[in-house]
């Protein structure tokens, strides 16, 4: 476990008093090398040490506590802080249906994420209606339907309209026609730098003004994350992000990359593929799991 | 980004982070870093491009096997040709099938495509569309149906229809899911009683875009099943995807095909040269 294997790394250093430069900094060393095989961007990275490091000068070694458990406590508080400490729930509009706008890499988990949320929407008495605009991907939209039915939660979609930005459109008619008081959007997966599909998610956004624009994000992603994540942001103007299948054993350095990069609160984790398996982001088990 | 001219106080930090930042992960980082620094004591590097050059030429060492292991291994004898398609949630495993149809169909073969994944809603409709879109032969079952059961059953429906190979996707499945990883020993038992030598590739797709989690895929994966290839699937992302050089380290499964985008067309053969000057750029 990391205190113990940092105090195996500190173990030369036998002196009382503060923690000294050279102690923080051979602790710090090994932080980064767990921190980087957790997949937290490299630069991030740095940014985040160096806090540490300030922080960690001038703290008294305590008698009670090993300096390797310290200094892992320490790391430990500043990942929670910057992972946000407080927990942000989804927004509600002040007037007419909350619009929640999915938006995501290729697989990240969209669609699975958009039947997740609407289920516990429906539990709280939000009426969610779902909205299938992913006009590309084969069966996309049986997807959807399926997994509405699952959930007994409505889904509107349209086998022939291309134009997602009119599907939107005729989704929020739809919610407000049914009296629904929340719509999910769910969209087709992209790359950040598909500059024709990138626009189209603006057009559904101009044209359906979302209360919460949502990026999706595989825990297993690697260093591309802080790319991905400002790509969305920078075109979108993100309001959260779901990190999914975190019932693997993916470290998830990306929530820190992520939150780190566009300073968007993360709201929820994907636990599982069924319905039921969202959960409310937790910043402490969250820095454990990186940390660990 | 490494600038081409001479070496400075800097070029080394700034190599390894090109390194981090394309997802070699810390251990092979830290040796090609070394690597370079020694070249550079001896005078054998001496400017920044020197230093790319040097990694490109490591990186070729650990990649490039004899050539024709990103060749597919068909049946000897009787057959049909099994391909088994396995891999965690989301990578591509579906979309992957539907290319490698398309690509075997144009090489001659009659394919068959094989609806194992009978657990995710939309899963069946979406080989469906893919097996038309290749002019492939089709084989599902119910949803919830067995997938060994579908398996068995495509390789009959192959021998009956004069399909030469059937390609058998699954579902997406955590490596730590320990009952699910055992669903798909059994497909690949069930495979193998049922065809001599099959299946004749076990193809675990990887998506380009996952960091150092990709190790335990492949180690938990290989350690179930017999995996015979590698898919990097996505690399038309801006990922680098250079963990697949641990990977080839550690376990020593050639990277035998890359996935580039959406389309039918676009899957290639693994190509470690373009592979080694890309994933420094
Ligand atoms: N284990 C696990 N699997 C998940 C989770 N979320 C999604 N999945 C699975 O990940 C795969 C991809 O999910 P989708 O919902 O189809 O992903 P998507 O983002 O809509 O994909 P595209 O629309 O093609 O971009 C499916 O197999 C899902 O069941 C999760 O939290 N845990
Ligand atoms: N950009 C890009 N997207 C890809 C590539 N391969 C697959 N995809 C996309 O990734 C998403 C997931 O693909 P699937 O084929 O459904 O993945 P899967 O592994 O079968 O997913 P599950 O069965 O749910 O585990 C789809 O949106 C595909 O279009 C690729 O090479 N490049
Ligand atoms: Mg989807
Ligand atoms: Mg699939």
């Amino acid at each position: 476990e990391l205190s113990e294997k940092l105090d195996g790394v500190l173990s030369r250093f036998r002196q009382r008093g503060l923690l000294t430069e050279p102690m923080i900094r051979e602790g710090l060393r090994e932080i980064r090398r767990v921190l980087l095989e957790a997949d937290v961007h490299y630069q991030l990275t740095r940014h985040f040490l160096a806090k540490v490091e300030q922080r960690a000068l001038g703290e008294k070694v305590l008698k009670s506590v090993a300096p390797g458990q310290q200094i892992v406590k320490i790391v430990h508080d500043e990942l929670v802080s910057l992972l946000g400490e407080k927990r942000e729930g989804l927004k509600t509009a002040p007037v007419g249906p909350t619009v929640i706008l999915l938006a995501g890499l290729q697989g990240s988990g969209k669609t699975t994420t958009a039947a997740k949320l609407a289920k516990r929407l429906a539990r709280e008495g939000k009426s969610p209606l779902l909205a299938a605009l992913d006009v590309y991907r084969p069966a996309a939209i049986d997807q959807l339907e399926a997994l509405g039915r699952q959930i007994n939660v409505p889904v509107v979609a349209d086998r022939e309209e291309r134009d997602v930005a009119k599907l939107a459109v005729r989704a929020l008619e739809q919610a407000k026609a049914g009296r629904h008081r929340t719509l999910i959007l769910d969209t087709a997966g992209r790359l950040q730098i598909d500059e024709e599909l990138m626009d189209e998610l603006r057009r559904v956004k101009a044209a359906v003004q979302p209360t919460e624009v949502l990026l999706v994000v595989d825990a297993m992603i690697g260093q591309e994350a802080v790319r991905i994540a400002e790509g969305f942001h920078q075109a979108l103007g993100l309001t959260g992000v779901i990190l999914t299948k975190m019932d693997g054993d993916a470290r998830g350095g990306a929530a820190l990359s992520v939150r780190g990069a566009t300073g968007v609160p993360i709201k929820f984790i994907g636990i599982g593929e069924r319905p039921d398996g969202l959960d409310v982001f937790d910043p402490y088990r969250m820095a454990d799991r990186i940390l660990q | 980004v490494l600038i081409r001219g001479g070496v400075d106080e800097g070029s080394l930090e700034r190599l390894e982070e090109l390194l981090l930042a394309s997802d070699f992960g810390v251990p092979v980082t830290m040796r090609l870093v070394d690597r370079v620094e020694d070249l550079s004591r001896q005078g054998k590097a001496r400017t920044e491009q020197d230093f790319l050059d040097a990694v490109e030429r490591e990186l070729l060492a650990v990649l490039r096997g004899d050539g024709k292991e990103t060749s597919l291994r068909f049946a000897a004898g009787e057959g049909p040709t099994v391909f088994l398609v396995v891999g965690v949630n989301g990578v591509g495993k579906t979309t992957t099938i539907g290319k490698l149809a398309h690509w075997l169909k144009h090489q001659g073969h009659r394919v068959l495509l094989a609806a194992g994944d009978t657990f995710r809603a939309g899963a069946i409709d979406q080989l469906r569309v893919w097996a038309e879109r290749a002019g492939a032969e089709f084989v599902g079952a119910q949803p919830g149906a067995d997938p060994a059961a579908v398996a068995f059953d495509a390789i009959d429906a192959a021998r009956a229809r004069g399909a030469d190979v059937v390609i058998i996707d699954t579902a997406g499945r955590l490596h730590t899911q320990g009952d699910l990883m055992a669903e798909l020993a059994k497909v690949h038992r069930v495979v193998a009683k049922k065809v001599e030598g099959a299946p004749h590739e076990t193809l675990l797709v990887l998506d380009a875009t996952t960091g150092q989690n990709a190790v335990s895929q492949v180690r938990i994966f290989s350690e179930m099943l017999q995996v015979t290839g590698l898919v990097l699937s996505k690399l038309d992302s801006t990922a680098k995807g250079g963990i697949v050089v641990a990977l080839k380290e550690q376990f020593g499964i050639p990277v035998k095909l890359v996935g580039t985008g959406e389309g039918i067309e676009e899957l290639a053969p693994f190509d470690a040269e373009q592979f080694a000057k890309e994933v420094l750029t």
